[in-house]
């Protein structure tokens, strides 16, 4: 769908919210470890999607488990946000925002800010396509 | 900056890249301009030169646009959300998510949509990779792997010049300061409108 002249009559366009799983995720706003809330598996296929999460998709529960805290403390290094671990308001902001599909970390390799430093995740992390 | 790992490049042999559009697509030349200038941002600062070409399956570089499901394994998701990704050299594929309101031409901080993407911005990240570039933390640069809706963020910064210049080198003719003659105007807006967020 392409808009070339932006004064150009919209009207006729549904009007679109943001992607429909993503925003779910505003859900979650406060989660930390040790709490289970439905649909946090979900939010682990997009650490997974993006290369912070070990797991296999197959095994991913709603637990908000000791892997789960490591991949999101990684995250939140990597966009510079306080690696607190929690799901805090600024992190889900981060989680929403569009972004491109190539993951973050590959192959366990990353110089995002996260790998300038040690990174329990690096030896067994998923490699996808890109 | 960052790169793939085993950080994958264009050989020196190669260094004269051709891009060619999915023909389905049907793109205007007003389309192709925007990826044009995508392209001409990045051979500023490079010894890299990008021509466009007509054969899709001989171009070393080849973009289309797709929904869904697209066969790379990496399926697009609807408006927002993933917007496009690109493969590391030297495999050349670039996929945008058809289903995004993409804008490409004017201000997009002045589209009545919400959900509106600016396809330069877009298109000068995703270069980027095919180039050998992986993602930054530094928010200034193309590389850091978000943007908002209706923002337009397309110059390139020092962080993704040193990157990819470490890759193939410095263009000759490059000063060695900003992309883009109006880069302190583009900052200005993108300040003004970085807080819309999706």
């Amino acid at each position: 769908q392409f808009f070339p002249n932006i004064t150009h009559d919209h009207s006729h366009f549904p009007n679109f919210t943001s992607n429909p799983a993503w925003e779910y995720f505003k859900n979650f706003t406060g989660c930390h470890i040790g709490d289970q809330r439905d649909g946090l598996a979900k939010l682990k296929q997009y650490f997974y999607n993006f290369g912070y999460f070990p797991d296999s998709p197959s095994n991913f529960t709603d637990d908000f488990d000791d892997s789960f805290e490591s991949a999101l403390k990684t995250y939140q290094q990597n966009f510079n946000l306080n690696p607190t671990g929690v799901l805090d308001e600024s992190t889900l902001e981060q989680i929403q925002r569009p972004r491109c599909g190539v993951a973050d970390i590959i192959n366990g390799s990353s110089t995002m800010n996260s790998g300038k430093s040690s990174n329990s995740h690096s030896s067994n992390l998923h490699t996808v396509a890109h | 900056f960052s790169f793939f790992p085993g950080r994958p490049r264009w050989t020196p042999s190669n260094r004269q890249l051709t891009y060619a559009f999915l023909p389905a697509n049907q793109l205007t030349a007003t389309v192709k301009s925007v990826f044009s200038r995508a392209f001409d941002r990045w051979s500023a600062v490079t010894p890299l030169t990008f021509k466009e070409t007509d054969s899709f399956y001989g171009a070393d570089i080849t973009i289309g646009f797709f929904a869904g499901d697209h066969g790379d394994g990496e399926p697009f998701d609807g408006v927002l959300g993933t917007l496009a990704h690109a493969f590391s050299p030297p495999n050349g594929r670039f996929h945008l998510d058809g289903d995004e309101n993409w804008v490409a031409e004017g201000d997009v901080s002045t589209s009545s949509l919400s959900s509106a993407v600016d396809l330069e911005s877009v298109a000068v990240h995703e270069i980027g990779h095919l180039l050998g570039l992986g993602h930054s933390s530094v928010e200034e640069s193309i590389m850091y792997p978000t943007i908002s809706s209706r923002r337009k963020k397309v110059d390139l910064a020092s962080d993704d010049i040193e990157g990819v210049q470490m890759l193939y080198g410095s263009n000759p003719n490059y000063n060695g300061s900003s992309t883009s003659p109006t880069s302190t105007t583009r900052s200005h807006q993108e300040r003004d409108t970085s807080s819309n967020g999706v």
